[in-house]
């Protein structure tokens, strides 16, 4: 396999970020394949979802401002009802 | 605001904690009242209590753990999830994990223990996550929060309220008439008759009268004056006060309250406060004062004390000598014991119970006597 350019290896690390954090704040189901197709619609809603809750603007993307809050210490506690 | 699913919820007021175990990153003694000052920040505004078991089940059982702890959420190390705390209801639930792999602090070089204890404990009375930035219970850390400051949102109140209510007697003016002297938990009435403060103050030209656990806060532009808890504008101070006095010149009020004094600037206490009263000056044999009030002109400072006054030269920072002297001797027709003085206009205005003597200082004679609450526009 060719070795992952610095841009797409962070672009992947960012996707992993992006999909603990749905995964254990959003009631995101764990399923690695969907995360691979990033235009998925479940996803996209569910970033969505969590720009809307947190007060970011509402892109559907992994922009810097929403990874940037994903990185930051927060409570433990969903911000989404199981 | 938002509440858990199912919308779970004490069915009973008065809740237990126990603090199971501490963090190796503060003393114990800081532990313990970071959660008790988390505790009172949600019992100022509901009608619940709490109180401490150092052993068995409690409601709510506090603990520190790292990663794996026992429970379906393990922790992540340092950074992101800080703590997690579960609905009302038995065993695990109400219970609060603290990360230990975080760096639990008293001020914002770490991470804020009290302020993310009163987090976690609006989980275990039932709150949910808000989308309300400003609001406690939004889901990420704010290291910014001035701690001195640190007031509940509305959305917060809205959201507890919604769960549990109001505080007992929630009106300023209750439906019932009080008893003379309204006990911890009632809300005293502006107007009744036999009502008395605990401590009057100027600050920044307003005046404030404080009573148990509130204030009226009395200005120019508002005549209406305007009702509040304490604790909603300085949360580290104690209520029930004994005494308080604004030195115009240092643009500082002090707040007294047994052998203890805090220094509050607008609605920040200051940092290494409180001290003791008698760092001031008092015997040993002084436990507390009951009112103090400072002369801008003059620059003394007069503390009462039962039968006697002491009177405190700003410019020195020192208690004058020939002090205490006899209220009697030097204040005829006050009566003691003095519950708070209020310089105005040229006149000291002594505070006793419900009365209130308007006393010339020129004259040295009391001028008028009113009821203690002329001044709420009674």
């Amino acid at each position: 396999a060719y070795p992952l350019s610095g841009a797409a290896k962070e672009e992947d690390s960012n996707r992993d970020l992006a999909q603990q954090y749905l995964e254990k704040y959003y009631n995101l189901e764990k399923d690695v394949k969907q995360f691979r197709r990033k235009d998925s619609n479940l996803i996209v809603k569910k970033i969505q979802g969590m720009q809307k809750f947190l007060g970011l603007e509402v892109t559907g993307k992994l922009d810097t401002d929403t990874l940037e809050v994903m990185r930051k210490p927060r409570c433990g506690v969903p911000d989404v009802g199981h | 605001f938002s509440s858990f699913p199912g919308m779970p919820k004490w069915r009973k007021t008065h809740l237990t904690y126990r603090i199971v175990n501490y963090t190796p990153d503060l003393p114990r003694d800081a532990v313990d009242s970071a959660i008790e000052k988390a505790l009172k920040v949600w019992e100022e505004v509901t009608p619940l209590t709490f109180s401490r078991l150092y052993e068995g089940e409690a409601d709510i059982m506090i603990s520190f753990a790292v990663k794996e702890h026992g429970d379906f959420y393990s922790f992540d190390g340092p950074g992101q999830s800080l703590a997690h705390a579960y609905p009302p209801g038995p065993g695990l639930y109400g219970d609060i994990h603290f990360d230990d792999d975080e760096k639990w602090t008293e001020d914002a070089s770490g991470t804020n223990l009290f302020l993310v204890a009163a987090h976690e404990l609006g989980h275990s009375l039932g709150l949910f996550h808000s989308a309300n930035t400003e609001a406690l219970m939004y889901p990420l850390y704010n290291s910014f929060t001035e701690l001195a400051q640190f007031r509940l949102s509305q959305d917060d109140v809205n959201g507890i309220q919604s769960l549990y209510g109001p505080p007992p007697a929630s009106t300023e003016e209750p439906l019932v008439p009080t008893k003379s002297v309204p006990s911890g938990s009632e809300v005293p009435a502006k107007c009744d008759p036999a009502s008395s403060f605990d401590a009057i103050s100027t600050l920044r030209g307003e005046y404030l009268f404080f009573k148990d656990r509130y204030f009226w806060r009395r200005s120019h532009w508002n005549p209406e004056p305007e009702f509040h808890l304490i604790s909603a504008f300085w949360p580290s101070l104690p209520s029930y006060l004994d005494a308080a006095y604004e030195v115009n010149s240092r643009d500082t009020v002090f707040i007294f309250k047994g052998n203890e004094f805090w220094a509050i600037r607008g609605n920040e206490v200051q940092a290494g406060y409180p001290r003791g009263i008698h760092t001031l000056g008092f015997p040993s044999t002084i436990r507390k004062i009951d009112a103090a009030v400072s002369d801008k002109e003059k620059k003394k400072t007069y503390f009462f004390a039962e039968d006697k006054y002491w009177r405190f030269d700003e410019n020195s920072q020192s208690m004058e000598q020939g002090f205490p002297r006899l209220i009697a001797d030097d204040f005829p027709g006050v009566e003691p014991k003095v519950d708070a003085v209020l310089q105005a206009f040229g006149f000291f205005y002594f505070f006793s119970g419900s009365s209130q003597f308007e006393f010339d200082p020129n004259a040295r004679m009391v001028t008028h006597i009113l009821k203690s609450n002329s001044w709420l526009h009674c």
